[in-house]
Formats: structure tokens, sequence, C-alpha cells
């Protein structure tokens, strides 16, 4: 079985814009996840 | 046969040709122990191209597509009859005495923890619900932190990375990519911008107001659609994906990744491809010809979608007999109530499950 997800997260709009925020994964390809675990963060830059 | 055979030949011109019942009996220990040998030559070969496999990984190798032949001879086999008669089958009551053996032998055969099941072994009447079995309260904690998306399934991460390019392509292994728009559905509310737009809509999202822009699109698609001509499109700036993989032995049911409202459920009716690494590899389209269920909505931030048995929507069956040879009707939508609210769900809700055949 397999999932897809497809999502829009936050960005840096502009190196300029101080209110900008970014998303990253915090997991590698090939790594083994469970449900509940973070697969990734945004945070106010 | 023919060793049994002649094991038989030679203990009867030893008994001067007697012992017919003999040579019977002996027959059947045979076949079981034969059966026994190919079961564990199948399970050991599986053993081996998962290490292979595993090693590729940890030296940073990537899969080439290479379509085969085995490829193509499952592509000629009836593959969703195959699947729904084994639905059939593992849908029969186990005796009581019986179930923890077979829990047991799936639970080796495909590395599932049985101490995380939630009921007792013999609890579970048929292997179907053994496979879409919960879990222990608190066997799965959520990540508490506001500004994280969690997984919502145990499997491994396959693919991950943000949609930039024209049409939103996903890479299903080195050199052969797929578009994000034909796995979720041409009436997709995917947030893309048309190429001709693309300048002046990256001018616009730089003076965009900030509550404005948090608002994004959430997917958790589950396996297979039909292939879409993308129209001359890009993403627009945010826009990520994640595939991830399920084992035969993982915890398969699916919770919400974070607070969000389904508004529209998509179900594809595919193929039934297997999903394993080596498919992945070899069949062409893999994700968008086989079965799905894409689940669309809004959080916070952004855009969702799923493939499944949904709980939010018990009534939906999928997995049906096929009425036409080809895969050509368009998906069948349905748009949840309240327009414009849909279900909402809470991060790491219980949604939905893969269920067995």
């Amino acid at each position: 079985s397999t999932v897809v997800l497809v999502f829009q997260a936050p960005v840096s709009r502009s190196p300029k814009n101080q209110g900008s925020s970014e998303f990253s994964f915090c997991t590698r390809k090939g790594d083994r996840i469970r449900v509940g675990e973070a697969l990734g963060r945004w945070h106010d830059s | 046969i023919s060793f049994v055979r002649k094991l038989q030949t030679s203990r009867a011109s030893v008994n001067g040709g007697s012992s017919s019942s003999q040579g019977n009996s002996f027959l059947v220990p045979g076949a079981t122990v034969a059966t026994i040998l190919m079961l564990g030559a199948l399970h050991a070969r599986r053993l081996y191209d998962d290490k292979k496999v595993e090693d590729a990984r940890e030296k940073g190798l990537e899969f080439e597509f290479h379509p085969d032949v085995k490829a193509t001879f499952l592509q000629l086999l009836p593959l969703r009859s195959i699947s729904r008669y084994w639905g059939l089958l593992t849908s029969v009551e186990i005796p009581v005495w019986l179930r923890p053996y077979v829990y047991r032998a799936w639970a080796r055969a495909f590395h599932s923890n049985l101490e995380e099941a939630a009921m007792p072994l013999d609890e579970y009447a048929t292997l179907r619900d053994f496979f879409v079995r919960s879990l222990k309260e608190g066997s799965r904690p959520i990540d508490p932190d506001p500004r994280c998306l969690v997984s919502p399934v145990d499997g491994i991460i396959l693919r991950f990375g943000e949609l930039k390019a024209a049409g939103a392509m996903i890479e299903q292994v080195k050199g052969f990519s797929y578009s994000v728009s034909s796995l979720l559905g041409a009436n997709s509310l995917l947030p893309m911008i048309t190429e001709e737009n693309t300048h002046a809509e990256s001018s616009e999202l730089e003076n965009t107001p900030k509550d404005q822009s948090n608002k994004s699109w959430w997917r958790v698609s589950l396996a297979s659609p039909k292939v879409w001509d993308p129209v001359a499109s890009s993403p627009m700036k945010g826009l990520f994906y994640c595939v991830i993989y399920l084992k035969p032995g993982d915890y398969h049911r699916i919770h919400s990744p974070i607070d969000w409202n389904v508004l529209v459920r998509r179900h594809f009716s595919g193929r039934l491809f297997p999903v394993n690494e080596r498919a992945t590899r070899t069949i062409r389209n893999l994700y968008l010809e086989n079965e799905r269920v894409v689940l669309e909505g809004q959080w916070q931030e952004g855009f969702m979608e799923l493939l499944q048995l949904l709980f939010i929507e018990p009534e939906l069956r999928t997995n049906r007999p096929r009425k036409k040879f080809f895969h050509s009707e368009p998906p069948e939508e349905r748009i949840y109530e309240p327009e414009g609210v849909g279900v909402m769900l809470k991060k790491g809700d219980e949604m939905a499950a893969f269920n067995m055949g």
C-alpha cells in the first residue's frame, strides 16, 4: 500500500521579508516512520 | 513427483509389489515437504532482495526504471479478481485454537510487532481483521508541536520534495516521473498557475499579506490514478509531496496528519498492481494506473489527499468488479457536506484503513 501526501506549506516569500517562515522535511529517503512522528516542520524566521 | 514415484517403485519392488497403500501415504508428506521447502526458498529470496535494496539505499544508489517481461506478464493477470478472491479467503473465520499460530506466522514473515495489537490474538476472527488491527492506547504518540505535520501511516519514506517545475512531476524512480495532476485528478484544487501568469503571480505573492499566504492545501493519496496530460502550468510556491510505502506487516490504519477540513473525496477505480519496490522500477505509471481514493481538503497552511477504506465514509466500497475492460471512466467524486466546510479532522484522528482484498 502507498500513501502520497501533497500539501501547501509556508515558504520564504522573499529574503527581505522578515515575517516569512519556511517548511522543511525532517526525514530522509528510506527512513522508517510511524504514525504521529513529525514528517516536517515550519518555523517563523 | 518423479522422485516420489521412484521411491514408491523401489519400495514396491523391495516388498514384492504389495505395498501400494504405503506408497500413497508417502506421497502426502512428500508434497508437504516440497511446499515447505518452496515457501522457505521464496522467503529466503525475499530477505535477500530486501537486504540488497537496503544496502543500495545506504550507498545512496538510485534505482532506475527497467520494464521487464515479468512486469508485462503481471499486467495480463486478472489482478482485481485475484485480489477479491484473496479478500474472500482472508475473510474466512479461523478456528480459535489456530489463530495465534496463523497470526504469529504472518508477523514472522512480515515483521509485525504483535505486542502492539489492541486485542489478544485469538480475538481476531479472520486474517482480514488482524490485518487492519488497531493498536494499544498510546502506541503511537502524536507530536504535539503545532508547527509540524505528522506521518499519517507507519511506513518507509520513498520520496519527498517540493513541486516546482512545470507539470508538477513526482519521480517514481530515476528517469521516470508522473504528474501530480494525473495522480489527483483533473478537477483537483491543486494550486497551479499557468506558465504565462507565473511571473505576474510571483510578483503578487511577494505582496500577499501573511494571513492569506498561510492558506494552503493538503492531500494524501493512496495508490492509482488516470493519466491526464498536464496543462502548461506550474505549482504555486510552497507545494510539497511525500510518498510513503507500507509493507504487509505494517500497521494499516491511516491518521490525520494535521487539523484539516476534508472537502472532496475522489475514487479512481484503476488496476490493482502491487506497489512494492520492484513494481515501482518495472511498471510504468504504477501510481497512475492503480485504484485509489483521493481526499482533498484545506488546512491552515494549504492542501491534502488519501486512498483507502474511509472511516469518515464507511459506505464507500473499493475493489469492485469492473464493468468495462478498459479503465477509462472518470473518477467518482463526492463533495462532503456542508459544502465549503466538509468533514473536520484533528491531527492524529483515525480516518481510514487499507483493507485486505
